[in-house]
């Protein structure tokens, strides 16, 4: 019942939607934990959550899959264990 | 399911709701069934209990607004984001809140279904946070349903009841 678009390609503004949608449903932030020390971009490492999420597949890179994910409407509160 | 925590749950089976504005989009009274039928859907498998108040601070608090409207989690305009409701807790704990720049409607898929939207919100009321199920009723994304035939799903059953038990007569 919702239409969403069809998404051909990620654009830069897709990219940079897609930071804000994992900065407010998934937790991203700018300080360098663990993961990012040894080398695993924290937005590499969000967009897997959110793919493993939505069941979506998890490849940690902004696919067309994953970008429509992110457009449709939905709740405003955070997804997974960032919701406590 | 998932929910906030064991101990992010209201200990009162009885709980007050007040309506404090309306959106433009429907008639007072469709405001007003949606969100009793919203709130029955989750009494129905529940001991929980629910009782409309006009005046004072409720249990949950639902309001109608745009942008920034006071709780420091602005609405983004049309579409994105619908609504957001906070976990059970005191003061703003439980209250839900709708974005005023959506079109909600009563039954019509020419918008979101405000009873399918305030469904999912006071499900975060109550102490549930999102499911990755997508049947589920607390999958984060809209999906348009049937009021009239709708029917929460089991996943939903077992996570409200794993909170606060089964339906009781008593």
């Amino acid at each position: 019942a919702v239409y969403c678009e069809p998404v051909s390609e990620v654009t830069v503004q897709d990219e940079g939607f897609a930071e804000s949608y994992l900065k407010k449903f998934f937790n991203l932030t700018e300080e360098r934990g663990p993961s990012s020390r040894r080398g695993i971009s924290p937005v590499k490492k969000k967009l897997s959550e959110m793919q493993r999420f939505y069941g979506l597949q998890i490849t940690g890179a902004l696919d067309t899959d994953t970008i429509a994910m992110m457009k449709k409407p939905r709740c405003g509160v955070p997804d997974g264990n960032i919701a406590r | 399911f998932s929910t906030f925590g064991s101990n992010l749950k209201w200990e009162e089976k009885s709980l007050t709701y007040r309506i404090e504005n309306y959106t433009p989009d429907m008639s007072t009274s469709e405001v007003n069934d949606s969100i009793e039928k919203a709130l029955e859907v989750w009494a129905k498998v529940t001991p929980l209990r629910f009782t409309r108040v006009y005046t004072g601070t409720a249990d949950i608090m639902i309001s109608f607004g745009r942008q920034s409207h006071g709780d420091y989690y602005p609405f983004d305009g049309r579409d994105g984001t619908l609504a957001h409701a906070f976990a059970p807790a005191p003061g703003i704990g439980g209250d839900a809140h709708f974005d005023d720049d959506e079109t909600f409607t009563f039954r019509s898929n020419a918008g979101y279904v405000l009873f399918m939207v305030a469904a999912h919100e006071f499900g975060h009321s109550l102490g549930l946070s999102h499911s990755d199920d997508p049947g589920a009723l607390m999958y984060p994304v809209y999906t348009y349903r049937n009021p009239d035939t709708f029917v929460l799903p089991r996943d939903d059953v077992n996570g409200i009841q794993s909170l606060y038990g089964y339906y009781s007569t008593v």
